[in-house]
């Protein structure tokens, strides 16, 4: 009857009791709204003149993406260690999101896929985080793990740009992370990939991040096939990855972003061994 | 060198545009994955030689090293299928980390040793039933051991990980609560 709350001794996190999905944090007793859903864009077919959605171009039908969160079933799990809310999308679509004992970001792990085709309509699947912090049409975005680079949504620096792709137009590569700053409330919101991926800012205080597309034309850049990679069973592909989300003040995010991207990208290596020994030996 | 130089070429290889962003066919695709593949299971050879060295008291450990290939589908026959595992976890980087480490168990109840043989926190949580039914997944267990590791900086730790039987297990069906206690 109530919404949920998840939490750990720094952080705490609000479910909709309907809907299943994240729905605010709770920081040092201030409540941030912050929600969060997977997306489809429906990839361009390309029969007119546009050109179809393809490997090298994300030529998207409509700039509105379609939000799959509508029948949304979800479970939670307490424990000693972790926190989680597991959510099913859909069959081919899933989320796990979890709060770790002492720390301070939230980790959500998704999997995606096969995405089924069977309509002939190509999909791209974006996780996408909606707050609201007051961006001004400004995010940062990694390159290639070096320089921060500022970005202005359907703005270039260096020359007068004519947006003819309003929601292309306006995606970066990610490898490190994405963020978006709220100076007036020294607020940043951050997102740490575990893997390079597309993302931008669309609208104030929403980031989100590409992480799976089936498409079914080639888009005549190159590659000479369309992006349908079908895996050994020929049922397309199922990816399953994480986003870090961090929030907090500014000067704090720079620190903690760093390394928590450096954990991401440098895990520990595990090796096991099979092992005879009895309790004496354990001793 | 002879053993990491074909970890070295595939990555020099898949530096080409269209391994980074994704734009060879998919045939290709394939191709660097082998590359990688075998690059990778060279260097899992060298790394297996220097725990060769590693002495475990008096336990026998059979078959040598094994590497959970499969985690990234919640699947490793090593944890799975044997009741007493020892895992050594090495930190790359530079400086300590805490990490949590999580895979798939078949047990329902477990101990978890660190390296002065203190029995450790850990939890056991079930698998999403997504990930459980996911196409290809060789793997019957719907569980998942998880416990905090404290690294060196680029060293190791070991745990000792072993099953126990005279347990009862409960879970809450009502409440959507899977307890251990």
């Amino acid at each position: 009857e109530h919404d949920v709350t998840l939490g750990n001794e720094l952080l705490q996190v609000i479910i909709d009791r309907n809907s299943g999905l994240l729905k605010a944090m709770v920081l040092e007793n201030e409540t941030y709204n912050i929600r969060q859903s997977f997306y489809w864009y429906e990839g361009q077919p390309g029969f007119g003149r546009e050109k179809a959605s393809g490997a090298y171009a994300f030529n998207p039908i409509s700039n509105r993406a379609l939000d799959l969160s509508g029948n949304t079933t979800f479970r939670i799990v307490k424990g000693d260690i972790v926190e989680e809310l597991q959510q099913t999308f859909t069959p081919w679509l899933s989320q796990v999101i979890r709060i770790y004992k002492g720390v301070k970001h939230l980790e959500f792990e998704w999997v995606v896929g096969p995405i089924p085709v069977g309509d002939w309509r190509g999909k791209e699947i974006v996780s996408r985080f909606e707050s609201d912090l007051e961006s001004n049409g400004t995010f940062y975005t990694d390159s290639n793990g070096r320089e921060t680079m500022q970005r202005i949504r359907n703005f270039r620096p260096t020359w007068s740009l004519n947006v003819s792709e309003p929601v292309s137009g306006n995606y970066y590569p990610v490898t490190a992370w994405i963020y978006i700053k709220d100076p007036l409330r020294n607020l940043q919101l951050t997102i740490l990939p575990d893997r390079a991926e597309g993302a931008t800012s669309l609208y104030d205080g929403v980031l989100e991040l590409m992480v799976h597309r089936r498409l079914l034309y080639d888009d005549v850049y190159g590659v000479s096939e369309p992006l349908n990679e079908r895996g050994i069973d020929g049922k397309g592909l199922v990816v399953r990855g994480k986003h870090y989300l961090l929030l907090g003040s500014i000067d704090g995010a720079v620190l903690e972003m760093k390394d928590l991207a450096q954990r991401a990208l440098m895990k520990p290596v595990i090796t096991f061994f099979q092992a005879n020994f009895t309790d004496n030996d354990v001793e | 060198n002879d053993d990491i130089i074909f970890l070295k070429r595939a990555v020099a290889v898949l530096q080409h545009h269209d391994a980074i962003t994704g734009t060879e066919q998919e045939h290709v695709a394939k191709d660097y994955i082998k590359q990688l593949y075998f690059g990778i299971e060279k260097c899992q050879e060298i790394i297996g030689e220097s725990l060769k060295t590693l002495q475990f008291g008096n336990a026998s450990v059979d078959g040598g090293y094994k590497y959970c290939e499969n985690l990234n589908e919640s699947s490793c026959y090593v944890t799975e299928y044997n009741e007493k595992v020892i895992a050594v976890i090495y930190n790359p980087l530079g400086k300590t980390v805490k990490h949590y480490v999580r895979f798939p168990v078949y047990g329902q109840m477990y101990q978890v040793l660190n390296e002065k043989g203190t029995s450790i926190q850990h939890q056991i949580d079930p698998i999403p039933l997504p990930v459980q039914n996911l196409p290809g997944r060789k793997s019957n267990t719907w569980r998942e051991l998880l416990f905090q590791t404290e690294l060196p900086p680029l060293g190791f730790n070991t745990y000792i990980i072993r099953e126990i039987h005279d347990y009862v297990p409960v879970v809450d069906h009502n409440s959507g609560i899977f307890s251990q206690t």
